[in-house]
């Protein structure tokens, strides 16, 4: 991406300590709507043979093939009329999630002359795989496909995963096919990084709530595309869209969808709603539409540009046509203008960026907790940036809706853009710690996080609902002096609390134990979490305690001190000091939260800081109740 | 046609691979679709086998069907194969 690795600190070349050979033997699988190989973030040039440990293949299908960078691809889609039938990305999000996690550094791109810059992955130099299980329309994507891409990733020896795909809802594990893909891809040593879900801001719409998983939700970066409207009589507003469209500074005159047509009732003319608006009326015109995912309508009926009212203004979309989309009180403002002036005029000016002080803000769209399966464990665990994002894409895919233009980069926003960036990250710290598991990468993504706060903005208002332990920090992460380790027995354990016994917890386990007495009354929040949550309930005094242990993966003789920050819960931490003698050593303790709980609904939290002066290991702890 | 509009593919997951190194899953999952259909052909119905990481399958079926599977003891839940999106 152009801007979101300087954003978190990654900076590009030698600016930012790496470890080459180690990056270039990683391989990350991507599951997703496939890929264009022919891309140069893509490109094998200057990469030598694939690592020694790749089992995998390249079955891309006719005229598809692969190299030294873009090692191997699957797919898992059946035929469909008119598209071809093979890995090729006919929609262009396997080639943006691909390429934002570990695409070639590419120089001097932008989306026509938009968000100039480097584009490049959270490791270019390591190797991608792909494993395709979506194709446009109503086919999407499958969860027996999914499955099939997990069970070869998985085989074919990848280091991370990363899956921006999701369903409409949470589900139980043992019916949820990406939870059982992680949790056989932890059993053999691989993170699984997923989307958190584009369903905020309402509560509990999280659809990835497996523990095993690293599950991301959505934030912007500091740099936004604004699209400003002027008005006949000269006043400017600022609305969102990627719009590389150019009028020239020519004022249209300005017709209002509502009173633009002979065949709908006014709310739907109003709506711009596909049918109702009469070319004779809307013809070389801009219209005003109020709802923004219509604006096509109006291009189609031969206006010249649009005005879009939008009750989602942090992210910037990309319009087929010139269109800015604004916020209620702006478009209010145009429509003032509009119905007192006799010849009402306006021109939407090509876009340009700005700079935004207040990033990182949780995305609207993001989104939020609680955990709907496990109360207690929460989620999403990490924010990176979602919104905005410039990165491959798949000239076979239209950049938006009607959109006659075949473009190699865009801009795209969603959860599905974060995943990518933490797979990058997970990727990056494991070139520096090669032999760390998947709970010690995510513990030390997750404690070493920037800490975000409710205050920034309305959107965050969840809190850690929102944004989890904050946002993504990868230049701390690779030292995060604790962390919080969980392997596959841990997890099992943790399904035993969950009544996962007998027949399902031989067949998951793969071994002929059974769960002890000890873990079957074991409680999920006391899985080795790097955060804390219970859930409580409302207005009611609580006491519950939470049992965690820390590996020292900092130095050696070095004492940890514990701080609470934030005051709204009363915290004890026993014992409030460790000290390691070696590197590796696990230390445990309990942290015991007590006090009245929230209203109905509400949240508490405050944050469990370990420090040596060197390392700050931040763990969120999260009381709620629910409603 | 009415037959097939009974029938949704359906994701068998049976946990781990077992150990043992005679294990074979693609004649354990043909012999267990064809116990539950009873029919000796099974082309038709077996979509995906998960054989390398994992343990399991997805198949065409019956609701009838899909409630004996869930009830064997070598397998851990029997769900719809949904849509999902990407995001």
């Amino acid at each position: 991406t152009t801007r979101s690795w300087d954003f978190m600190g990654l900076k590009e070349g030698k600016k930012t300590k790496r470890k080459p050979s180690i990056e270039s033997n990683t391989i990350i699988g991507v599951i997703d709507s496939g890929i264009y190989p022919e891309s140069d973030s893509f490109n094998g040039k200057g990469f030598g043979p694939p690592p020694k440990k790749w089992k995998g293949v390249c079955e891309g299908g006719k005229n598809f093939s692969c190299n030294n960078k873009l090692i191997g691809v699957r797919y898992y889609t059946p035929k469909l009329e008119g598209l071809p039938h093979s890995a090729r990305d006919n929609m262009g999000h396997g080639s943006h999630t691909a390429s934002t996690a570990a695409g070639n550094t590419v120089k001097d791109v932008s989306f026509y002359g938009l968000g100039n810059g480097t584009v490049r992955g959270g490791v270019p130099a390591a190797r991608i795989a792909v494993y395709k299980v979506c194709e446009p329309g109503i086919f999407g994507c499958t969860g027996d496909g999914m499955l099939s891409a997990y069970d070869d990733a998985i085989a074919d020896g990848v280091d991370i995963i990363t899956i921006s795909i999701g369903g409409d809802s949470s589900s139980p594990f043992e019916v949820d096919p990406t939870a059982i893909g992680a949790f056989h891809a932890m059993a053999k040593g691989i993170l699984t990084v997923n989307s958190a879900g584009n369903s905020g801001p309402e509560r509990s719409t999280v659809t990835s709530v497996a523990p095993w998983i690293l599950t991301v939700a959505a934030s912007n970066t500091n740099r936004a595309f604004v699209t400003k409207v002027v008005l006949g009589d000269g006043k400017t507003v600022v609305g969102r869209s990627v719009n590389t469209f150019d009028l020239n500074g020519t004022k249209y005159p300005l017709v209002y969808g509502r009173s633009a047509s002979t065949s709908c009732g006014a709310a739907s003319a109003g709506f711009c709603s596909p049918g109702c608006l009469d070319s004779k009326l809307v013809k070389g015109k801009i219209v005003l539409c109020d709802f923004e995912l219509n604006t096509d309508e109006a291009q189609s009926m031969g206006a010249v540009a649009s005005i879009t009212k939008s009750s989602r203004v942090d992210f910037a979309s990309v319009f087929s046509f010139p269109v800015s989309a604004l916020s209620e009180d702006d478009y209010n403002t145009v429509l003032s203008y509009m119905n007192s002036t006799k010849n009402p005029k306006a021109t939407v000016l090509k876009s340009d960026t700005i700079f935004k002080q207040t990033a990182p803000v949780t995305a609207t769209y993001s989104s939020r907790g609680p955990n709907a399966i496990i109360p207690d464990i929460l989620k999403p665990d990490i924010t990176a940036p979602g919104s905005e994002i410039l990165a491959a894409y798949s000239p076979d895919a239209p950049p938006s809706q009607s959109d006659t233009r075949h473009v190699k980069y865009s801009v795209a926003t969603g959860t599905s853009m974060a995943c990518p960036h933490i797979a990058g990250v997970a990727a990056y710290i494991k070139t520096f710690h090669p032999r760390w598991s998947p709970s010690m990468i995510k513990s030390a993504i997750m404690t070493t996080a920037w800490s975000m706060n409710a205050s920034t903005s309305p959107f965050n208002e969840m809190a850690e609902f929102a944004y989890g332990a904050g946002h993504v920090d990868p230049i701390t992460a690779i030292h995060p002096g604790l962390v919080y380790e969980a392997n596959k027995h841990d997890h099992i354990a943790f399904l035993c609390g969950l009544n996962y016994t007998g027949k399902n917890f031989r067949l998951i386990s793969g071994d002929s134990s059974s769960c002890t007495k000890e873990q079957t009354k074991s409680l999920p929040r006391n899985l080795n979490y790097p955060s804390m949550t219970a859930q409580v309930s409302a207005t009611k005094p609580f006491k519950v305690t939470f049992r965690r242990t820390v590996t020292n993966v900092g130095m050696p003789n070095t004492t940890y001190k514990a701080k609470v920050v934030g005051d709204n819960l009363k915290v004890k931490v026993v014992p409030s000091v460790l000290f390691f003698k070696s590197v590796y050593e696990k230390k445990s303790f309990t942290v015991t939260v007590s006090g009245n709980g929230p209203e109905a609904d509400k949240l508490m939290s405050a944050h469990l800081i370990w420090s040596d002066g060197v390392h700050s290991v931040r763990s969120p702890m999260v009381i709620y109740a629910a409603n | 046609a009415k037959y097939d509009q009974d029938k949704q593919v359906y994701i068998v997951y049976m946990g781990a691979l077992p150990a043992r190194v005679d294990y074979m899953p693609m004649s354990h999952h043909t012999s267990i679709l064809q116990q539950v259909t009873g029919e000796s052909s099974i082309e038709n119905r077996l979509v995906r086998s998960y054989k390398r990481s994992f343990n399991g399958f997805a198949a065409r079926l019956t609701e009838s069907e899909r409630e004996i599977l869930a009830s064997m003891e070598e397998v851990v839940s029997v769900f719809p194969s949904k849509k999902l999106m990407l995001q």
